[in-house]
């Protein structure tokens, strides 16, 4: 049955900000955190140039279709449970 | 697979690990178990031991934490960041952390495993049926003392075994009590408790007094998570409370109402509305046999890998009955070497830079060594046939390389792989590269294949020698040639050997002693009497029906030292005569032996 009214959103105390980040957010603490972009990259004017080539280069890594696009399972990749030890660099 | 950067590994192979603590959604002798399976994934295929501790620094420390938990690198709370651990090395190096706002299971929900009762500490089975009445989780019916008990098979009313649940009121973990249960009300700065507490503490960690007053007795135990117990949230490990009032509607069970991601929580008070305690209610989980197994994989000098089926893959995925990829033994064993299981080698060294001999020059191959006899490993011996008479081969005149910068080790595939006068021969788009097991002048080639056997097409399917007669079969599409040194019969329709339409390509080939070949194609194959050029009777057979545990549609087939080799996509699957499969590999770096 059709909802009766519209889900309410609640944000729960204790509930870490990473659940309510936008797409573009997630993707940039992401390759941030997963050494695809570097600190100075991401401090560097060029950030969306390199958000697209640091895409491409997760989506090499992870075996995704290298569309340098923040796509529908690029996306699902980065909110899916992971190894916290970064993909490129130390 | 990838190492850390200057191949960080241990300077010693008998490593030893200690568990600093443990998480609350598993009985230790569960996780203690599920550690000991993780670093047996490495050491059977390594030399290396593990040994587990319980005091002093090991080389391998292993913690639960949650958020930031003292090395600077903090979880995230549920989901997300499962676990990380540090390259070999000293102090911290090494180390394995577990995120502790994660559910640990096995994988596929939660693992209650029972303390005393009369089942020997079997885990509970849900659902289980007592007076009647089905449960899914661990109850106090049927009891005056609030010990939530479960029975331990389908029916209690029936077989009438049971067991404890975890529960704080049983026995605590870690602590200064030994495993003493709580004592309710407690007292703790002043103030009396009459639940388990995270006062006092920055980490999370539920724990309560084992006597009635800590402040003066300072005894006490961490509280171990029940059955019903949320994951994360602000609650983690406390209970849902049934039913709770959740935007003034009533809940008697968990609900994502108010969540975009679907995910199942519930609040620990009646009141979510008055109280906003809530948590996460148990799902799969994550397999802490696993997640621990990958996170080893780093202690011990292992990158993440790019094949989604590694264990070294960063991302999680169940799997039922695990196997390391060959991926992940090629990594591990380019570290650490081999160990008592198959025998992969380390990628050979890097060759020396030799002078390619310009197209002009007859490459002359360089034997660095007096020519060794050919190592016949143990149970290598072809059990089915008597052992061929030797024949000199004809005299081949040696091929010209056309251009010798053309690399085998780029190529992903081959077109055909065979031996051909003692030499492996890989085809590709009309050219061929040789491989001597005698001479170590490592590949040569790449070689055009209708200077040596004119007539041929660019691309060929399979080709084998005959051990007798030392002719040359070649096979492409519905059609095969046989060369005796230059001069060719064919091309013939393979319908003249008796294989019928269903074989659109012969894909491969096995010399079988006295004048056989096993033919493969597609699922099936068929075996070929040379002399007479038919396939025997009764053929063609499922090649999963002999040859199981190796890829049914392999791209090639072939015969090398004795063993059976069948490769699809970068690996090959090595079988003894006796049909056993004892090494799974890469072509490139096993066969080809690329650096």
């Amino acid at each position: 049955p059709l909802q009766s009214k519209p889900r309410a959103v609640v944000t729960f105390p204790g509930e870490l900000v990473s659940s309510t980040l936008s797409d573009l957010e997630l993707a940039e603490s992401y390759l941030l955190r997963f050494g695809y972009i570097t600190e100075a990259e991401e401090r560097s004017g060029s950030k969306h140039m390199s958000l697209g080539k640091a895409l491409r280069k997760m989506q090499k890594q992870l075996g995704l279709e290298e569309t340098g696009e923040l796509d529908a399972s690029t996306l699902e990749a980065m909110r899916a449970p992971r190894c916290g030890v970064p993909d490129v660099g130390t | 697979f990838l190492t850390f950067e200057g191949d960080l590994k241990w300077d010693h192979m008998d490593l030893t690990y200690r568990v600093m603590n443990y998480s609350p959604d598993l009985d230790r002798a569960v996780i203690d178990d599920a550690f000991k399976r993780a670093f047996k994934v490495w050491s059977d295929v390594t030399p290396l031991t593990f040994t587990q501790i319980y005091s002093g620094e090991a080389d391998i420390m292993i913690m639960f934490g949650s958020q930031e938990h003292g090395d600077g690198y903090p979880f995230d709370g549920k989901d997300g960041l499962l676990a990380h651990a540090f390259p070999p090395g000293q102090g911290i190096q090494g180390d394995a952390h577990f995120d502790d706002d994660e559910f640990w299971t096995l994988g596929t929900g939660i693992v209650v495993k029972t303390r005393y009762g009369n089942a020997n500490g079997a885990d509970c089975h849900f659902p289980f049926v007592f007076e009647g009445q089905s449960y899914s989780r661990c109850i106090t019916e049927g009891r005056t003392d609030g010990l939530p008990w479960c029975a331990t098979t389908a029916s209690y009313d029936r077989d009438k075994k049971y067991g404890f649940c975890p529960s704080e009121l049983l026995y605590t973990n870690g602590g200064n009590s030994d495993g003493s249960p709580c004592v309710f009300p407690f007292i703790f700065d002043g103030t009396s408790y009459n639940t388990c507490t995270t006062d006092g503490r920055s980490d999370g960690y539920r724990w309560c007094a084992t006597t009635a007053n800590f402040d003066h007795d300072k005894k006490y135990g961490f509280c171990p998570n029940r059955d019903t117990a949320v994951i994360g949230g602000n609650s983690q490990g406390e209970p849902c409370v049934f039913p709770f009032t959740f935007l003034g509607q009533s809940y008697s069970s968990c609900t994502s109402q108010g969540r975009q991601d679907g995910k199942l929580w519930c609040a620990t008070t009646s009141n979510y509305d008055t109280d906003k305690k809530w948590g996460f209610c148990p799902d799969q989980g994550y397999s802490i046999f696993l997640v621990a197994a990958h996170e080893f994989g780093h202690s011990l000098g292992l990158d993440h890998s790019s094949v989604r089926e590694a264990l070294m893959y960063p991302m999680y995925s169940y799997v039922q009955d695990f196997q390391l990829d060959p991926d992940d033994v090629q990594g591990i064993q380019y570290l650490y070497g081999r160990g008592s299981g198959p025998k992969p080698t380390a990628p050979a060294p890097m060759p020396t830079e030799k002078p390619q001999p310009m197209p002009t020059e007859e490459p002359q191959p360089v034997p660095t060594e007096e020519i060794q006899p050919m190592p016949t490993e143990a149970g290598s011996t072809s059990t089915t046939e008597e052992e061929e008479e030797e024949e000199t081969p004809e005299p081949t005149t040696v091929p010209i390389p056309v251009d010798p910068s053309q690399d085998a080790c780029i190529e992903k595939n081959f077109d055909a792989i065979t031996e051909i006068n003692g030499e492996l021969h890989f085809f590709k788009n009309g050219k061929y590269w040789t491989r001597s097991s005698f001479w170590k002048s490592g590949i040569q080639g790449a070689f055009s294949v209708a200077d040596t056997w004119p007539g041929l097409p660019a691309v060929i399917d399979a080709a084998f020698q005959d051990v007798l007669t030392k002719r040359v079969f070649f096979f492409a599409g519905r059609q095969f040639w046989v060369f005796s040194g230059k001069n060719v019969l064919g091309p013939r329709s393979i319908e003249k050997l008796g294989i019928g339409k269903e074989a659109s390509r012969i894909s491969g080939a096995l010399q079988r002693g006295r004048g056989k070949v096993l033919l493969f194609s597609g699922e099936n194959y068929w075996k070929l009497d040379v002399k007479v050029q038919r396939v025997d009777k009764g053929y063609p057979r499922a090649t999963d029906d002999v040859f199981t545990g190796v890829p049914l549609d392999a791209r090639n087939v072939f015969l090398y030292q004795d063993k059976y080799h069948f490769c699809q996509g970068s690996f090959y699957w090595r079988m003894t005569p006796r049909y056993q499969v004892d090494r799974v590999g890469y072509v490139k770096y096993d066969i080809l032996q690329c650096p």
